[in-house]
This record gives C-alpha cells, sequence and structure tokens, in this order.
C-alpha cells in the first residue's frame, strides 16, 4: 500500500508523520519504505543521511538515470528502508514539466516495489506543484497531517478539491485515509475548537489517534533518529505507536 | 522600501510576520502595502478578507488583466492597503513560465508605488517557485522568519545559497535585512539552541528582536485581525512592535 503524507500549507507535521509513523509501522515488523520526495530533505534528515554525501537519490530516479533499487538505503530501524532526497529535487518540478505522461513517472518507478514492501510513505513538500502531483497519482491513499491552527483549518477544503480532481483525472483509486490532527495543545482552546470542526465537518474521515504537541518531537531530528528510538516513553513517541496500531487494525493487518 | 518575507520551510511565521509587521509600520504612521502573494491567501484572510468574494486579486495584476490600482483595497488598519490574493495564483506559476521576462512581472507592476507607500511587504509561499522568485527580483530587502526548530535551521544555508543565486542574476540590490526568530518558546531548550547557533553563525545578521510562541497571534486570524486589534497587550503584540521600532530606528525614520 503505497500512502503519501500531502497538505500544501506548510509546517503542519507532514515529515513528523512520515518519519514517525514508518518507523512505527517498522516496529510491528512491516517491511516498510519511506520516500523522501521534498527538496528540503527533512525526511532524509531525519534518519541522520547527509544529503551532501550521497551520489544516488530519489531525483537520479525521476530524471530515469538510475533506478530505485539503486538508491533505497537501510535505516536504524529494522524493516524500515529509506529512498532519501537530495536538493537537487527543486530542479525537478521544471525538467518533469516536458516528461512523457509527467504526473505518472513516480508511479511508473514503484511498479513492483508493492512486493517487497507492505507500506510506502511518500513525503510530500508543502506545495501543489508536480512532485506533489506525481506522489498523489502514485498512492493509493493519502493522510493528510492538520495542525491545531486556523490557517491550517482554512486550506483544508481547497487541499480536498485539489484530492477531487487527482482522483477524477490522474488516480481514480486514490482514497483520503484519514486526517491527522497533530501539535494538539490541551492548555489551548484553539486546539479544542480545530478538534471540533473537523470531527464536525469530516465525521469518521478522521484519526481516532490525536498527535499532542510534544518537545521530544521536534528534538529527535537533530539527532538523526525518530522518536521511538529517542525516546521511546514520550507521548509523541506513544502517539505515532497508537496511529500506526490504528491503521493496522482497520486494515486487519495485526 | 519593498520587503519580501520568504523562507522555503513551511509554517516558520512568514504569514504571521508579513499581517503583523506591517499593521505594526501602519501603527507608526508609515504608508504601508502589503501583498499576498500565497494561492493560500492567509495574508488576505489574516484580515478578514474572503477570497470567494474578490473579483480583483493579484493574480489578475500577474496575468496583466488588472492594474494594482484596480485591486488594492483598505484595511481595518489607517495606513495599511493590502493587495489581496486567491487560489488561483495556482496557475501563475504555471502561466508565467512562458511571459517574457518572467522573473520580472511583479517587479515591473510595483514601479511606481514606492511614490504611495514607504513600505511594501510581500507574503511569500513555502517554496522557491516562480512566486517566491518574483518577489525576491522586486524587493530591496527580504526578511528570513525562522521558527526555533531544528528542520527550519537546517533549511537556512540552502536559503542563503538561493537568496545569492538571486542577488547575482536577478536583483544586484537585493539585501537580507535580517532573520527574524519565531514561536521561541523559554520553556523548550530547543529554542535556546536555535537562538546560540543563528546568533553564533549569522551574527548582526538577526533582528535584536524575537517573537515568542503567544497563542494570540494563532487566534487572531480566526478573528480576521491583526493582533494589535484583537489583543493589545499580549507579548505577541507587542514582540511585533517592537521588530517595527527596530526596523524604524535602523533606517532612521523615527
Ligand atoms: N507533535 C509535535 N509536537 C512538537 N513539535 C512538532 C510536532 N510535529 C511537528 N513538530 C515540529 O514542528 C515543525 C513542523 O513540522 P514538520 O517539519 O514535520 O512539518 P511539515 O508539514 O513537514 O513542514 P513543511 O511544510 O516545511 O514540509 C518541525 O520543526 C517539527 O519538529
Ligand atoms: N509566534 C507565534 N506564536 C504562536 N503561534 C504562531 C506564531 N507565529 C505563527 N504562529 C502560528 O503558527 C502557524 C504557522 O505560521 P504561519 O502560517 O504564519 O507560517 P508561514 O510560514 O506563513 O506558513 P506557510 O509556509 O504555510 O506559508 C499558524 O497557524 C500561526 O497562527
Ligand atoms: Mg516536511
Ligand atoms: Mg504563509
Amino acid at each position: 500500500m503505497v500512502i503519501a503524507l500531502a497538505n500544501q500549507k506548510g509546517g503542519v507535521g507532514k515529515t513528523t508523520t512520515a518519519v514517525n509513523l514508518s518507523a512505527s509501522m517498522a516496529v510491528a515488523e512491516q517491511r516498510t519504505l519511506i520516500i523522501d520526495l521534498d527538496p528540503q530533505c527533512n525526511t532524509t534528515s531525519g534518519f541522520g543521511i547527509n544529503y551532501n554525501g550521497l551520489y544516488a537519490h530519489i531525483y537520479h530516479v525521476l530524471i530515469g538515470t538510475k533506478q530505485m533499487k539503486e538508491i533505497i538505503r537501510k535505516t536504524q530501524v529494522p524493516f524500515l528502508d529509506i529512498a532519501p532526497a537530495h536538493p537537487d529535487l527543486i530542479g525537478a518540478e521544471v525538467e518533469l514539466l516536458d516528461a512523457e505522461e509527467r504526473e505518472f513517472v513516480l508511479r511508473k518507478v514503484l511498479e513492483g516495489l508493492s512486493e517487497t514492501y507492505t507500506y510506502i510513505f511518500i513525503d510530500c513538500p508543502p506545495s501543489l506543484g508536480l512532485l506533489t502531483i506525481n506522489a498523489l497519482a502514485a498512492s493509493d491513499s493519502v493522510i493528510i497531517p492538520l495542525q491545531c491552527e486556523y490557517f491550517a483549518l482554512e486550506g483544508l477544503a481547497g487541499l480536498q478539491r485539489t484530492i477531487t480532481i487527482i482522483k477524477k483525472r490522474l488516480n481514480p483509486d486514490l482514497n483520503i485515509m484519514g486526517i491527522l490532527l497533530t501539535m494538539f495543545d490541551k492548555r489551548n482552546n484553539l486546539s479544542f475548537r480545530v478538534w471540533e470542526e473537523v470531527n464536525k465537518c469530516f465525521n469518521e474521515g478522521v484519526f481516532k489517534t490525536v498527535i499532542p504537541r510534544n518537545v521530544k518531537l521536534s528534538e529527535s531530528p537533530s539527532y538523526g533518529k525518530p522518536v521511538l528510538l529517542y525516546d521511546i516513553s514520550s507521548k509523541g513517541a506513544e502517539s505515532y505507536l497508537d496511529l500506526a496500531f490504528e491503521i493496522l487494525d482497520t486494515k486487519g493487518d495485526k
């Protein structure tokens, strides 16, 4: 199953979810691959990989000079591999414009990988450009991380419209797996207002698991590791393990 | 003076700074214009404007069907006008690719406006695409909002490289007015680590004013007003007024 983490709103927890949900799935012994499709390379550095040292990364695969198996590497978490990014990806947005079937470049290179990996996660940049469109065209499902803030709520309707268009034109099988509320702060009334509003408007389209604001989640990337290797007892680590099991329970994999 | 708020990292406080710094400059009786160049339209809604009701906005100006003076409107703050955005702006990234001198479209339409406005602020989207490049090519200075978080710090070197390239190729007068630390949380050690690191590496290129994490700043957009109209006594309102006076003091305007 291919799952994109997408939201054009910036800083809502796409990368934090990609890194920590993929690690939690691996801990549940699901063969997992994480693909970093953001030129910022935050997922790549979240696993302690320095993009400067990379001679093979996702940009090479998108422009066709390397295959996926040449760029995939192990992470420090068993059952979890990564396809790292590089800042060269910035060029891919323009270079892909002239490619044949430019929206399906990623989908084509992922063919066959579902035999090796049960879950493939794709971390997207904060925009609706060709990189994110490629991710949505290649995915079975999309998880929408949503910060418990006003601006994040405002952007939701626009994002849903975009996903509907992608579903109609590029990928009829794409479904929204759920909206994931992130950085929930129980001291802050706004978090409760956003929680109520989202649950009212989207009903069962919202994950029961809510990710709290937790400093260990923002510290762990500076140590180059997912939070469950940095501080397994933290609320941050616990909440992403809960999310992994919520997904596994609904999918029937135990 | 034209000032861009830019950083490809998402959620670092570009919009919050654009809205509240422009309002603070207006309170200091400086004729100010705020331009929303982000298809998310967060600056536009931060002033209570619903983009659905707009028949004239910045997209029309970029594609050449309207002039700036036809789209500029007053805000609820005296001395502050706004050039609002609309989601159609998403299309501009691709449509501008074929335009003549596509990086200078905004610069050309802003000519002459500096006679009416002492300060013109431009809120940018979280990417380094043509919209942000247009903003940087049109600006005298750029303010880099930087969240006191690890991923934000990581992206800084890349952003500086981009600004150097823009300066060399498109706009030799562009200078970095300063790095603005945002969402500083004195309960969180990471904030102090980022503050030390940034001041060590960039020295006088960092504003003395630091914006604290303050719930009034994230609540005020849901009431469609800058924080100084929502809660003038809040730390959030105070810090943006301090920033305005720090800029005015260095520029010599009192
Ligand atoms: N639950 C949380 N608690 C505390 N901090 C968090 C949490 N989730 C994310 N963060 C921090 O907030 C910032 C934004 O999160 P993140 O970078 O994951 O968002 P993003 O959507 O991937 O951003 P971008 O749009 O730039 O790709 C990061 O510095 C991250 O460490
Ligand atoms: N100092 C602050 N204290 C508390 N909340 C803040 C502060 N600054 C910004 N916020 C909130 O954090 C979120 C991100 O800020 P903002 O939207 O201004 O960032 P941005 O860089 O413009 O994001 P984008 O990259 O999506 O354009 C918003 O919900 C905003 O209300
Ligand atoms: Mg990210
Ligand atoms: Mg913004």
